[in-house]
């Protein structure tokens, strides 16, 4: 999990940006 | 029975696939085609870079000072990994929309957007490219593949397998609602490595399949051929989405430029 915890959150949280 | 969930899935996924995606390829052909009011800005050579990357990119990405110094290679390198990012959270959204996904075990849901995002991704780019060039920020510039060949290695060879993809793809004139099916059954791919409930995919997978064959008889009823080359497409991009990773990780080790955190977590032990 800790190895791709950016997707997971993109999963889990569709309201959280990610930077660019 | 059946022939009317078939077609509510296919309503589903392409109503979900026009809300996700801020392009798409009835956009980018009104562009490309130059049937807008405002055509796009071309970028062809380096001085025209530095006009679009002023206006266009600076609304874009914002201009970070780290950039500033770097050669252009490294500069359109930062563009593309923006995009990139972009499209796998739209496509995250998009992978959420369809019917099942979201009842899937959720470390299947991150290898299903690990190995298929990419895929995805240049499916859609060829939505933007014509034999010339591709459409960039948000269809307001328009870089010509002239001008990516001639970046210097290994930055040039990046997009040219792109574009022999996409003009292939674009032969086979899907629209919107064929490619939406076809983005949804790339992603819903019951054969990723490291999947746990395999059966529950492949039971997603096979509905998509059967509804994209069943969509594409009635939306091309002269090409009978179309899906078993939408099938074969589907291997080609998986070929194409290797060679990118390797480039990628040939970047990572001679450029001095950064991955974004994101496309780390994607192409770590990829392939």
């Amino acid at each position: 999990k800790e190895k791709h915890k950016i997707l997971h959150r993109l999963l889990q949280n569709s309201s959280s940006p990610v930077d660019l | 029975p059946q022939l009317a969930d078939q077609k509510t899935l296919a309503k589903q996924i392409h109503e979900a696939y026009l809300k996700n995606f801020n392009m798409n390829k009835s956009k980018a052909r009104t562009i490309l085609t130059g049937k807008t009011s405002t055509p796009p800005f071309v970028i062809h050579d380096m001085e025209t870079l530095q006009l679009a990357e002023q206006t266009l990119v600076a609304k874009m990405v914002g201009s970070s000072a780290a950039l500033l110094n770097k050669d252009a290679e490294v500069r359109i390198f930062h563009c593309c990994q923006c995009t990139s990012v972009e499209t796998v959270t739209e496509l995250t959204e998009f992978a959420k929309s369809v019917p099942g996904f979201s009842n899937l075990d959720l470390n299947d849901q991150v290898t299903l957007l690990k190995y298929g995002v990419h895929e995805a991704f240049f499916a859609m780019l060829a939505s933007c490219m014509n034999k010339d060039g591709l459409l960039v920020a948000y269809g307001n510039g328009f870089i010509t593949r002239e001008f990516l060949k001639s970046l210097r290695r290994p930055f040039g060879e990046m997009m040219e397998p792109k574009f022999q993809f996409a003009m292939k793809f674009n032969s086979l004139e899907l629209d919107d609602s064929d490619l939406a099916l076809f983005v949804a059954a790339i992603i819903c791919c019951g054969d990723r490595p490291g999947l746990v409930n395999v059966p529950h995919i492949e039971r997603m997978q096979e509905s998509i399949v059967n509804v994209l064959h069943l969509h594409l008889k009635s939306n091309h009823p002269d090409n009978g051929f179309l899906f078993p080359k939408l099938l074969q497409k589907l291997v080609d991009l998986r070929q194409l989405v290797t060679e990118h990773a390797q480039l990628i990780q040939e970047i990572k080790k001679t450029e001095d430029t950064s991955l974004h955190p994101l496309l780390q977590e994607i192409y770590r032990d990829m392939y």
